[in-house]
């Protein structure tokens, strides 16, 4: 039980660090795990107390995440900036995603917050992602829009009930 | 293993009975501000077992259901089923396909069906396991939710991946 | 003081109910008092418990609000929909503004949930209040950004600093 | 009475003296994700007296000095100034132009300043009343706060603003 979240942990962590070079176009990120009696790195800007990593036998109590931005020093998360969290946020769950791949995985305005270079970085990751996991994106972002394969618009009729017609990727662009 | 389809009818803003396919690759949904596309999400997490009304944004069964319009009088039930493919019996069930269905009425009772038997929420619960934690719907606004957390309740987040 | 309030807030109520109707392009929506003793409205989806306003001397707990989009049933507030939430928030801050000019009002990415036509009704209410309030608007869209009459573009430098220059707004179109 | 002017130095990315004029009418603030649009509303708000380290996104008065990049060293001290025209008086303030300065160390010392002339933080928060409430800024990612909060606590919006 502890051995399986420890395994699942590393491998999540190497996935975290490849996805948020990725997702932030270089850049630098860590997840690590909080020990009993450790001093939260978070609180410390990404200081590192632990020394090696595979004798330490005390408890897990949780797991931390530095992140530093591509031309950033390295603090502590709560100073990123709304897209940053995003994508930081994005970084996780693909790492997730790839250790331990759901048929299928539905993300909500996740790309709410991002400007247009993020936007493409974060189709990109989809667009790798989504031979084995399908996603389905709820978006209003027309950079998004472009991962699509398929493409439906949602409405609501006169009678307060919504609607739903198929698309054409080409008919949403003639529409602006 | 992969997502067929989507029925939804009588579910929120979903009076009329809708079928949404899914295809291989990435599917998106678009359309205006409350035209309906994030209760798409909020019937897939039901028919998943969700019992958490705070998840679905609202307080009890009875806002689930299609409360009716100026022109549409209200629904007296609520039913959404999820199929997949599993030919790769992904899933702990003995079929190559595999439905999933909850079904409401105003009163608050629930009954949930898969391939069309009933069968208890447990049932539905233990059969979608495979299909992946919390983190495979993302909900509105809660992007970020991973590193809002503290240190100690994200490990959760990794034992659900385990 | 409970006699300001009272005033502030019918006075704030007549305006939500304005800035609503404006926001949304139709639709009504109230503010209500709670006063001890009461069922929440919210909790029972908008059915007033209440008599008369005027006559009621207990204590007042809390404000409600109640929100029907255009072509809707009212009903709780937790069930609308992300854009919905922003423009019934926009609704009250609108209000507020209207009973109580504040100098200058900065709103952060405040339109990140808006659709286009929304986009559109929002700006046309930021201009028509820009005369009393000079707001100051950061955002990604390109609907707000055409309210602007001085607009700011911040970069990011090799050296970590931010720098920021100031944009025409012709300039900004062309860059895309 | 409007806004005439801020002025950012040391404080977060706004590592060089930094200069934003404030016209009549709408202010558009535009750039890429992590530029520092957010910064220039936290700096706001710090000059004009907030002590909620997490309402500025940090834990502690350090964090909001720049801190250095691979090409720049750190600042050693953050400085704001936010310039009005107070011609109407609105300001109790016998001046036509009144300007708010806030500055820190490294250490967590923290100095202010009403047209230069040195103050305590409560002569910022008096004098800086009539510019209206907590509403006056509304975070990312925040904007409908006021939907969230329970009705007790949505009442103290309005005594904010009465
Ligand atoms: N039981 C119900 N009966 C009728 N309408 C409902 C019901 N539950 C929710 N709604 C309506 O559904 C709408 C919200 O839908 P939804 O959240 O899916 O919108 P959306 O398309 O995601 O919009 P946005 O782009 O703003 O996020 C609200 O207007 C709400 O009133
Ligand atoms: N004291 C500091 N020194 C140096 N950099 C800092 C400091 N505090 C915050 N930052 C950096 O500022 C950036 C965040 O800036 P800000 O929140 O203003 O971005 P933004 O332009 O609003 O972006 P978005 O569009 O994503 O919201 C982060 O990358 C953070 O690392
Ligand atoms: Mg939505
Ligand atoms: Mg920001």
């Amino acid at each position: 039980m502890a051995e399986r979240f420890l395994t699942t942990f590393e491998a999540v962590a190497v996935e975290f660090e490849r996805s948020f070079t990725q997702l932030f176009g270089g850049g630098t990120a860590q997840l690590r795990l909080v020990r009993e009696g450790d001093d939260s790195q978070e609180a410390n800007n990404g200081h590192s107390a632990n020394g090696a990593f595979d004798f330490d036998k005390r408890p897990v109590t949780g797991v931390e995440i530095i992140a530093r931005p591509p031309g950033k020093r390295s603090q502590n998360i709560s100073l990123l900036s709304g897209g940053e969290r995003t994508l930081t946020a994005a970084a996780l769950l693909l790492a997730i995603l790839r250790v331990n791949p759901s048929p299928f995985c539905i993300l909500d305005e996740m790309d709410a917050a991002l400007d247009e270079s993020n936007v493409g970085r974060f189709r990109e990751a989809l667009l790798e992602m989504s031979e084995r996991t399908q996603f389905i994106v709820i978006t209003h972002n027309r950079g998004t829009i472009e991962a699509a394969s398929t493409l439906y618009g949602i409405s609501m009729g006169d009678d307060s009930a919504s609607r739903v017609i198929s698309l054409k990727l080409e008919e949403l662009v003639e529409q602006d | 293993m992969h997502l067929k389809r989507l029925e939804i009818q009588g579910f929120k803003t979903f009076a009329s009975r809708t079928v949404i396919d899914f295809r291989h690759g990435v599917t998106a949904i678009v359309g205006p501000n409350g035209s309906g596309k994030s209760n798409i999400s909020d019937a897939v997490r039901w028919v998943m077992g969700e019992q958490s009304f705070a998840t679905l944004r609202c307080k009890r069964t009875e806002e689930l259901l299609f409360s009716g319009g100026p022109r549409r009088a209200p629904a007296g039930l609520a039913e959404v089923s999820l199929t997949f493919d599993n030919s790769d019996r992904l899933l702990p069930l003995d079929f190559d396909e595999v439905t999933f269905t909850r079904r409401a009425t105003r009163a608050g009772d629930n009954e949930y069906f898969i391939n069309r038997a009933k069968v208890r929420l447990r049932d539905i619960l233990e059969a979608s396991e495979p299909l992946g934690g919390s983190y495979t719907i993302i909900n509105q606004g809660l992007v970020d939710t991973a590193l809002t957390l503290r240190p100690e309740e994200r490990r959760r987040l990794f034992e659900d991946a385990a």
